[in-house]
Order: C-alpha cells, then structure tokens, then sequence
C-alpha cells in the first residue's frame, strides 16, 4: 500500500513540467526515505535526479520499496487536472497495474480522482559517486535561465568558465557571438540575489544549451541554483526545492575531437 | 569540431 498526501500539489505540477521535456517514461522509485526518480534522456547525454523527502509530505505510507513505471507526458497531462493549490495524493494497492491522483480543493468541497496505468520499464541505474567539485556558482534561477535563454538564440552550445571574480557564459554562431559575465557579489541584504562563487580551480567547459533550456524548467522550483562544474566530470546542476528535497541535472560536456 | 560525451563515459551502471 502506498499513499502520499502533498499539501502542495503546485509543487508536483511543477516537478512534471521540469522533466517531461527530457525523459518521456521513468520509474518513481517509493522508499521510507522519500519518492524518488533518476532517468537518463534517450541519447545519454543527461541524467535528471528528483527526490521528495518523506518528511516533506504530509502523510507518508509506503510499507515496501516499489517502483512504479510511469509515461512523465502522460503524468503531467494528469497533474496539470490539479489547481496550484490544490492537496495531491499519490495511491497505489500492492500489485496494482495502476496508480491514483487525487485532487482535493483547498476549501475540500471538490474531489477529483484521475486514475493512471503504470508501465513496465527497464530502467538503467546509473552510480553517481559523490564528487568534490572545482568549481560551485550559486546564482538567481531566473538569471541563469534568462542567460540560457537568450544564448541560444545566437549559438548552440556555451562555454562556461569560472574564475574567482565571476562565472562567463559565451557562445557564437553564423551571425556572430555573444559573452555574459556574472561577476560574483558581496551584497548581503538580498542572499537570492547575490552571485556566490566556491573556486578551488578555474573550470572552463563546454554544453550545448538545447538541454540547459531544457534544465530551466525547473526554474519555478527555486530562487537559486547551484551549478557544480569539473574539468573530469559532467556538470550538475541543482534546484533544491524547499522543505521536500532537491532535483538535480547532471549533463554531460562537449568535448574537443 | 566537438564531441558531445555520453553519461555512460563517466558513471556506471548499476
């Protein structure tokens, strides 16, 4: 038996929005920790890693590990039924083919149940190991997705490099390039404002924006993000999502042949 | 010219 009650369905809603772009099917992996995803987009170049605390949801049953095979499309479809405000319950029988959403108004006089068919996926876990990075900017999410944003209307891909003073986007393309430099800030009344640099070593590498436009939609998550970059690994990118947990994209750098 | 790097060059299967 598996039964999750959110009193912020919003926030659900927008966890969809924020993966339905890169993985079409993946499996919720349901623990006593928490309700969790990890998916690779189909040319395994980008990983996203969702995980909602069970501390974080109102109620929380879920007698045994499962793992529920789920269309994110079709998930989204069902979620987007929800108002922002509505309460979500996630309900599962042991053995069920499928899985029940249930949505609740907040005044409780309207009660919607949208029923789901669960689906059988071979995923493939990958094992990420803990890593120290060289080089961590926490920025406004907004910024970042605006800086993705208008890049990729001059280039395909950015270079992002790091240095102690600042964190440099820069891109080109047939009509010509294009350079954005966040200088790192000490203003200290506004924290999701500032620009926060943690250097041990000046990063320089390569992405191609078409999957940090897709990274951004997570954006309504959080008001920072934290982009965790070295020169031997894919970069990570993180929304920690107040109160529940964190959802985190993991893309891998171009490279030169 | 670059290459994109797959996922699968840095992590394992588990």
């Amino acid at each position: 038996m598996l039964e999750l009650r959110l009193l912020q369905g919003g926030l659900l809603k927008k966890v969809l929005e924020a993966m339905k772009d890169l993985v079409n099917d993946a499996n919720f992996d349901c623990s006593p920790t928490g309700f969790s995803l990890q998916a690779m987009d189909s040319s395994h170049v980008a990983l996203v890693s969702l995980l909602l605390r069970s501390e974080g949801f109102e109620h929380y049953r879920c007698d045994r590990n499962v793992s529920m095979g789920m269309n994110l499309n079709n998930m989204a479809k069902m979620l987007r039924c929800a108002g922002n405000d509505d309460i979500v319950t996630l309900k599962a029988d042991d053995g069920s083919d499928c899985i029940t959403f249930m949505f609740e108004n907040p005044s409780q006089d309207k009660i919607a149940d949208f029923e789901m068919k669960l689906m059988d996926i071979d995923s493939e876990h990958l094992g990420i190991p803990d890593a120290e990075y060289q080089s961590i900017v926490r920025m406004p999410a907004a910024e970042f997705a605006r800086i993705c944003r208008d890049l990729s209307t001059i280039g395909d891909t950015v270079l992002i490099s790091v240095s102690k003073e600042g964190v440099q986007f820069s891109t080109r393309g047939d009509m010509g390039t294009a350079n954005i430099v966040c200088r790192r800030t000490t203003t200290v009344d506004k924290p999701e404002e500032d620009v926060i640099i943690e250097m041990e070593e000046p990063v320089s590498l390569t992405f191609a924006l078409r999957y940090l436009n897709s990274f951004t939609k997570a954006t309504p998550l959080a008001t920072q993000v934290t982009i965790s970059m070295s020169s031997d690994l894919p970069m990570v990118i993180e929304y920690r999502i107040e109160g529940m947990g964190y959802i985190r994209y993991y893309l891998a750098p171009k490279i030169d042949e | 010219m670059q290459r994109q790097k797959s996922l699968l060059s840095f992590f394992q299967k588990s």
